[in-house]
């Protein structure tokens, strides 16, 4: 996967990090202070598609040959999550209860085209 | 995307930089918030004191440490354990005691559980943590019952019973999970434990509350799992 630099246009993961206590939640998530969301931004040209996120295979190899050669296919390719993973959250719940849990696939970890 | 339309992302870069930043906290908040089954942010007022909290996270790693099996170990007993199963969001739930009406011979301590997820998630384990101060030597029986509330809220029935003999000062918990499931089933919020001592004994339950030996309840549970419907 490829973190943006400052000129990429192709499909790259950006960081993005939201802090809790500057949108006023510090008061009600205990843990942690803030939400690494990320997230993928950027052009898939052709030769990208199904790359580099996904896994090469000889089904992605034949899909890739399949779209290589039908333009319109190729132009549909989308720059999306290939890889992402939990985000633990300890808060007060409404009734002052302190709840923990990991909600799953928050937090973009890698970008690829589809 | 669908053929023909574009990429859903492609939308954000059109933004100008603070608008692009906008939309993503909104989206952040969106996504926490329903992920959590919460209509909106909650107000807490009355916070834990730091230090009940830290004593339940605390209690709580001990217990995963002593449940914990070896991998490849058979499973056994009744008490379902907690595996992280694919897409099945989980839960652990600490609620607190707040202190009801209380005699010479007995304490009331009320557990209030999350309205938010009662609907949607099944209870695996819940257990109770009591901290006995022993007031003199020689054995203090207790007895504790779990008491719910019917749906008018006027009368309780007993759910629970066990009877205890309090040697030393220190930790004790209690399985209640059966209690916990009934409550949610019963798409109750509210559990009553009342602690019962023999007359002219002295309740063995610490006094003080606003510390760490506060005693509380901590909860597994998993986002319940959609039946499935088989069609011949």
């Amino acid at each position: 996967s490829i973190d943006c630099s400052g000129d990429s246009r192709t499909c790259c993961r950006k960081d993005f990090f939201v802090d809790f206590k500057e949108i006023g939640w510090e008061d009600w998530i205990i843990h942690p202070e803030g939400y690494h969301m990320n997230y993928c931004a950027g052009l898939c040209p052709r030769h990208m598609a199904a790359a580099p996120g996904l896994a090469a295979s000889f089904h992605t190899a034949v899909l890739n040959l399949i779209k290589a050669s039908n333009a319109e296919a190729a132009a549909d390719s989308c720059c999306v999550p290939t890889q992402r993973r939990p985000l633990s959250l300890l808060y007060y719940d409404r009734d002052g209860n302190i709840v923990k849990t990991d909600i799953p696939d928050m937090i973009v970890d890698a970008c690829g085209c589809t | 995307a669908a053929k023909g339309t574009r990429c859903p992302a492609c939308g954000l870069a059109a933004l100008a930089p603070s608008a692009q930043r906008d939309v993503l906290l909104a989206l952040a908040k969106q996504s926490i918030l329903s992920k959590l089954g919460l209509p909106d942010r909650p107000n807490t007022t009355q916070p834990m004191p730091r230090a009940a909290l830290l004593t339940a996270l605390h209690r709580l790693r001990v217990q995963h440490m002593d449940t914990a099996e070896p991998p490849g170990a058979p499973r056994g007993g009744s008490s379902p354990r907690l595996r992280p199963g694919r897409g099945l969001q989980q839960y652990e739930i600490l609620s607190f005691a707040e202190s009801g009406s209380s005699t010479s011979r007995s304490v009331l301590l009320h557990f209030r559980f999350t309205r938010d997820l009662s609907g949607s998630i099944e209870i695996l384990r819940a257990t109770l943590y009591l901290f006995w101060a022993v007031p003199g030597p020689g054995t203090h029986p207790v007895t504790i019952r779990l008491l719910q509330p019917d749906s008018a809220g006027l009368n309780t029935t007993v759910t629970g019973e066990s009877r205890l003999e309090v040697q030393k000062s220190g930790w004790t918990s209690l399985d209640v999970g059966q209690a916990v499931q009934q409550l949610f089933g019963h798409g109750s919020q509210r559990l009553t434990v009342e602690l019962e001592v023999p007359e002219a004994r002295g309740s063995p339950l610490l006094a003080d509350h606003s510390g760490s030996r506060w005693p509380f309840v901590a909860a597994q549970a998993r986002v319940r799992t959609p039946h499935r419907v088989r069609r011949r």
